[in-house]
């Protein structure tokens, strides 16, 4: 059996209803540790892998791990529905394999809402990706940035273009575009410690200068889940798509990775 | 021109 409970308004509901510009279904894992999920934009372009640790939730339980498809927009609609100070719940029995079980329950214990979802197919969600500790030491420069300065940087750049071009070397770390009625450049000199400070840009990692051509429409989306959380982490490689990634307590994370534009 | 890479450029399916 799986079964967690949440208050209404928890980060994991925020979090859903932020990747809705992007995601229809995803492939959730569940296990002892937590909760786990992975999907993929209908363009094929951003891969989004979140992992939430069990301790993030009011209560817990996962027997047996499992594996499931959920049409998330369909679970955002219903978890819309609770009301101020409900608690949540989501459960899935082994008796039923077909369906979740969400459950609201008021403050005050006198009402209670079932509702069933159907689980769906999203195995073509799951992509076979290395261990993260792996990953990260390939990315040529890693940087942090406040996510409301890193959201402000793709709108104010959207005016212009689609297409943001990131900039990092030792010196500047640089947002730039270029449209028909005119150009935008957002530099930021960066800080360089293992400690980034919650209000500055801070270069963490440097293995050389490297550039990444994006379209706005998904760092703008990347931008939105990333204002639920303090600071943002960016990675650019010129062999791995762009990571964007916000901390979720101490072992929990969201990842989304951006594939970039390339010239023909 | 530019042209969108697609993510299984980089990730291969399970």
């Amino acid at each position: 059996m799986f079964e967690l409970t949440m208050a209404k308004g928890s980060i994991l509901q925020g979090v859903l209803e932020a990747i809705l510009d992007l995601v229809n279904v995803a492939n959730v894992d569940c296990s002892s540790k937590g909760f786990s999920l992975q999907a993929l934009d209908t363009e094929h372009v951003v891969f989004l892998s979140l992992f939430f640790p069990s301790e993030v939730f009011r209560s817990y339980r996962c027997d047996e791990d499992c594996s499931m498809g959920i049409a998330i927009a369909d679970m955002v609609d219903l978890l819309r529905a609770s009301n101020d100070g409900d608690i949540i719940t989501i459960k899935v029995t082994d008796q039923n394999f077909e369906d979740i079980t969400i459950t609201f329950e008021s403050p005050d214990k006198t009402k209670t809402t079932d509702m069933d979802l159907q689980l769906v197919d999203a195995r073509s969600h799951r992509l076979k990706i290395s261990e993260w500790h792996d990953m990260e030491s390939e990315y040529q420069a890693i940087f942090c940035m406040p996510s409301a300065q890193f959201m402000l940087n793709c709108k104010s750049l959207s005016v212009i273009d689609d297409d943001v071009v990131i900039r990092v070397n030792e010196e500047v770390i640089s947002f730039s575009t270029k449209g028909k009625s005119g150009c935008v450049n957002i530099s930021h000199v960066p800080n360089k410690t293992d400690n980034p400070e919650k209000a500055s840009v801070t270069l963490t990692h440097m293995r050389g200068p490297v550039s990444l051509t994006l379209n706005l429409r998904y760092m703008k989306s990347c931008a939105k889940v990333s204002t639920l959380f303090d600071q943002v982490k960016i990675g650019l490689s010129t062999k791995l798509p762009l990571m964007v990634e916000c901390k979720i307590a101490e072992k929990g994370y969201i990842r989304y990775f951006v594939a970039p534009k390339i010239t023909e | 021109p530019c042209i969108q890479k697609r993510i299984i450029h980089y990730f291969s399916k399970k």
